[in-house]
């Protein structure tokens, strides 16, 4: 038989609605559905196949193919190769309010720890009550420098510190903790296009919850209109959630989930898998 | 078309010389897109829109009216019904109570902000506010309550360590002891899967037996904002609802199905970073911005 309109139009809702239950944002459920359907349309499959199945394995295909042309970044072999070349390895982290850039900055210490790369944290968020001595104690634990100024500082001023005492002392990674903030607010974007041109990082990570919904895409594309993102990390996916907000954000940016946080301990960093998000979001 | 506001639905939809069953059909299309970019659970898209559905083409027209007007009259009747409606919620208490607030919810959805946001708006109106911090868990917890506390100028009682039940008895007892009429007790944040935080939770909420249990809501969170909303309605009993970062794109569609999975109401709204960022809920104004 012949994949008709019609027979497509009833799975295509269907399949719109599973992503969007699974939270891939909207226009994006709606623009890889369509694309997927009109790319099976006079298609001829077995008289025994169903229509659902097969519109379904060829999203998932689709998608897996999607994710996989996204070249994947290795942190920890980045920092090697800079360390091989007598250089300074730089990361910043931003993203919204709450979706968990401290916790992930010490889950990114202590994996680079682990393997043999020494750490100094940078603590950009100046702003917010806390943030200086939460930071502290991370750096506490994981038996690392920490830089920081008083509350109220600017905070490229503690990023660009951070890179002198790199510098200076011989320590190959500095990883750069800025305060959280919504994309609609313009006079924080600048102040983190500004971070950026000062500190320079070789690696800009957006940090967003898998817990968000809709606004995950307009999250990734202000983001990185603002500074440009090279890697997201994926928090809180151990909230059984299905993570669609990784579809949203690796189509805004076309560049690699790298991680997802899965819980709050610092070995709680999971590398990106993407049979294992794909699982997780179709039905 | 997905670019069409319903703004743009609706105008069209009036454009109409009569609203027929396609026209209400369309405009509920659009009605159901437009709660979907809000994250309003789909399922709950789908029974609303139908509801709506039915009765704007069942309705009776009253005279002077069309059917178009029904329609959008019952679309915005039913989600303002839905957050509560014209019913007040008890925000004021009599000065000679003393009333606990504890807040819980998920990890980073804004509660330690909103325990100070709390303590001012209730310092502003006269009351003597006091704020417990009882997580025992998050690094730094103690000293960014305790900064906030400090900023509004509010008696905080916190402990670096011991456990949270203890820490929140001793700080109740404290706080009463200084005269704070509304102790706002601060929760480590967690979700339905761990299931040690969420007993603890409930332990914590048996033993202290708040006035109210408050779930702060982010506004970005999607889907799943109902199934944690139930997880935590199931372990201690959710008395009202703060949504969180309203200052940003997000809709808070996510917070109308932790309302219609509790049964609890909206009272306050988070628009902000700041200690004075917080407003009482308004149901017509946050379903017009649901509606885009
Ligand atoms: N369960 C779980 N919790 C997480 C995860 N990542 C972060 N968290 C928690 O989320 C909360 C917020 O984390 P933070 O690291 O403070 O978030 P942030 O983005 O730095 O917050 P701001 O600086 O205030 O914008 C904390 O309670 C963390 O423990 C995760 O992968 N799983
Ligand atoms: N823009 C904005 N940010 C907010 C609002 N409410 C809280 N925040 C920010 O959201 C982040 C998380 O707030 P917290 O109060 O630490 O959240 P929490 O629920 O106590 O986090 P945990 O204790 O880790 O569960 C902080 O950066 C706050 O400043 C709001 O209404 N608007
Ligand atoms: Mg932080
Ligand atoms: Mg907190």
């Amino acid at each position: 038989k012949e994949l008709d309109e019609e027979s497509l139009s009833s799975v295509s809702e269907r399949l719109r609605l599973a992503l969007i239950e699974s939270d891939v944002a909207l226009p994006v459920a709606f623009e890889i559905v369509d694309n997927v359907v009109s790319s099976l349309k006079g298609v001829r499959i077995g008289r025994t196949e169903g229509v659902y199945q097969v519109v379904l394995r060829s999203l998932r295909e689709t998608l897996y193919k999607m994710l996989s042309s996204i070249q994947q970044v290795d942190l920890v072999s980045e920092a090697m190769k800079r360390r091989k070349e007598g250089r300074i390895f730089t990361v910043m982290f931003v993203g919204p309010n709450g979706h968990g850039k401290t916790l992930t900055v010490a889950k990114i210490a202590n994996l680079l720890l682990k393997n043999n790369l020494s750490v100094v944290l940078a603590c950009s968020d100046t702003f917010r009550a806390g943030a200086e001595e939460q930071l502290e104690v991370h750096a506490t634990r994981l038996g690392v420098k920490l830089i920081r100024h008083r509350y109220g500082a600017d905070p490229a001023a503690v990023a660009y510190d951070a890179v002198i005492h790199a510098l200076a002392r011989g320590v190959t990674c500095v990883l750069i903790d800025t305060a959280g903030r919504l994309q609609t607010d313009k006079g924080l974007m600048d102040e983190l296009r500004k971070i950026a041109r000062v500190a320079k990082p070789d690696l800009k990570v957006l940090v967003v919850d898998a817990l968000t919904g809709n606004d995950a895409y307009d999250m990734a594309i202000k983001f990185n209109e603002a500074i440009g993102i090279d890697a997201t990390v994926l928090t809180k996916v151990d909230a059984d959630v299905k993570g669609g907000a990784a579809i949203s954000i690796s189509v805004a940016t076309r560049k690699p989930i790298i991680y997802f946080g899965t819980g709050q301990g610092y070995d709680d960093l999971k590398p990106f898998d993407a049979q294992w998000l794909l699982d997780r979001i179709l039905p | 078309k997905l670019g069409t506001s319903l703004r743009e639905a609706i105008k069209k939809f009036l454009g109409r010389p009569v609203a027929d069953e396609l026209a209400v059909k369309e405009l509920i299309r659009d009605v159901q897109r437009a709660l979907l970019l809000a994250d309003v659970n789909v399922e709950l898209v789908l029974k609303i829109t139908q509801l709506i559905e039915e009765r704007a083409l069942k309705e009776p027209v009253p005279s002077g009216f069309t059917r178009r007007e029904v329609t959008l009259k019952v679309l915005y009747e039913s989600l303002v019904e839905l957050l509560g409606g014209e019913k007040q919620p008890k925000i004021l208490y009599p000065a000679n109570e003393s009333i606990t607030l504890m807040l819980v919810g998920v990890q980073g959805s804004g509660k330690t902000t909103t325990a100070a946001k709390l303590a001012w708006f209730y310092k502003s109106r006269g009351y003597r506010p006091g704020i417990v911090c009882a997580d025992t868990f998050r690094p730094g917890a103690y000293d960014q309550l305790k900064q906030l506390a400090l900023s509004v100028g509010v008696p905080f009682y916190g402990e670096r360590t011991g456990t949270s039940t203890e820490i929140a008895l001793r700080g109740i007892n404290e706080l009463k002891k200084m005269g704070c009429n509304v102790i706002i007790i601060d929760t480590a944040g967690r979700h339905k899967s761990e299931s040690t935080l969420m007993e603890e939770m409930k332990l914590l909420s048996e033993v202290i037996k708040p006035s109210e249990v408050i779930l702060v809501v982010d506004a970005t969170i999607g889907q799943q904002a109902k199934v944690q909303a139930e997880a935590f309605n199931n372990a201690t009993k959710i008395g009202s609802i703060i949504v969180t970062k309203l200052d940003g794109a997000a809709k808070g569609g996510g917070a109308l199905s932790a309302v219609v999975a509790t049964g609890a109401q909206i009272k306050f709204i988070g628009i902000g970073e700041k200690i004075d960022e917080l407003e009482i809920f308004d149901p017509p104004s946050f379903v017009s911005r649901l509606l885009g």
